[in-house]
């Protein structure tokens, strides 16, 4: 599970200083489906870096599994992330350079116990799965911004991490696709008990979701559970 | 006005030859206020790129008010955009070294015809009126995803064009300022008769939209005129 306790993160620029996240305590249970929500600006992308350690707070504690994230050093951070986090970026941060297989793979090649064809098996089938699996040769500008997203969510679900962080990940899609993306994503909490993390401001993702936890100018303003 | 007349773009990978769009006939009038929808992949990113100058088409005509822009010159292409269109690329494509305000007036600076002063207060209304204002002199890399977005939103809107090509403009925007940045548009289309030709899979703005062009597969489906 994750502990969440006076998380704060501000920027200086010049004279003014931008809180990105105020004060912020909250708690998430293992398997969990649970979305942060909130206008532009409020705060989730913030705080889901943070929990993934891509960013290190300016206040406060994250414990994942009773360890404090926020103390380890930077090769342990990066065990952390390789063994226990799957991360879909706002912006996918895909590689430029390798094909969309390749993407996804890169994600299962850190995850040394697999042999290459066990590999293979596994990220075509995920592709398979978001319908993505007829660009597989395509680098990311070979691809429209919807079929770029998938190769980021597939690279994030390939892995079957613990815990899954999902920054805005239907926003380039379709209604059809979107939805089938998030029944998968049900589907791997449901049988897996993997935890799930949104930030999102589809309707979708906030109909689907068993928590949301709403966020405003990196506060919270209001929890709602399912 | 625009025509498009058997406009195909197709890539050629290998062996296998991807037909993104296929053989399309399609006019816009001036002041339309239309959307391009259909599924991730179907065509609607390279339709509006086409009409924006910014690849060659395979094959096909594309007249704006009857200039074959696929026979311009390199220079003249440029000075096309320059001088008519507006263009909110999916992905934003902000530049990384300017501040949220240069970004906007860069697209300024090449209508030469306004004074520092005159510039700076269109770009600051503008601002104020996608609720960006108090993040003017952050960079891209300062700024939330949905704030990258309503960058690249004004940056369009600012220069009063007389087309403006907007690529998903609300993807990463929380419903209230998506309506709001939607109300704009609509207001500058009814206002100053610009033509807007939108790509979303957003149903708010397939629901604001005067006319629907359905894409699948690189082909037109249906056309709904409301
Ligand atoms: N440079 C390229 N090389 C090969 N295929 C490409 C290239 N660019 C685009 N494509 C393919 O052309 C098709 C249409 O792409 P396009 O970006 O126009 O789709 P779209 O409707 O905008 O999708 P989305 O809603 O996901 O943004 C896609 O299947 C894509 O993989
Ligand atoms: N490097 C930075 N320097 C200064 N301010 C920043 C920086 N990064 C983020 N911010 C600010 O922190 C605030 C929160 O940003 P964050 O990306 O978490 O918002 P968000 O809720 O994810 O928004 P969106 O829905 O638009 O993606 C924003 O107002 C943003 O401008
Ligand atoms: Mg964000
Ligand atoms: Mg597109």
């Amino acid at each position: 599970n994750i502990i969440i306790k006076n998380l704060s993160k501000e920027y200086v620029m010049g004279k003014v200083i931008v809180k990105a996240v105020n004060n912020i305590d909250l708690d998430f249970e293992k398997g969990e489906f649970t979305v942060l929500a909130g206008p532009s600006g409020s705060g989730k992308t913030t705080v889901l870096n943070a929990i993934g350690g891509m960013d290190d707070p300016t206040n406060g504690k994250i414990l994942v599994d009773n360890v404090n994230i926020c103390e380890l050093s930077n090769s342990e951070i990066s065990d952390f992330r390789k063994d226990k986090l799957g991360f879909i970026f706002q912006q996918y941060n895909l590689i430029p350079v390798l094909t969309a297989f390749e993407n996804i793979r890169f994600s299962l090649d850190i995850m040394k116990k697999l042999s290459k064809k066990e590999k293979a098996i596994k990220v075509e089938q995920i592709m398979e799965e978001m319908d993505i699996l007829e660009y597989k040769k395509h680098r990311p500008d070979e691809l429209s911004g919807g079929q770029q997203q998938r190769v980021a969510v597939a690279r994030a679900l390939v892995k079957d991490p613990e815990i899954i962080l999902a920054d805005e990940p239907t926003a380039n899609l379709d209604s059809k696709t979107g939805e089938t993306i998030l029944q998968l994503m049900k589907r791997m909490n449901v049988e897996k008990n993997i935890t799930f993390i949104f930030s999102s401001h589809d309707k979708r993702i906030i109909e689907f979701a068993k928590r949301v936890v709403w966020l405003e100018d990196g506060k919270i303003k209001n929890i709602e559970n399912r």
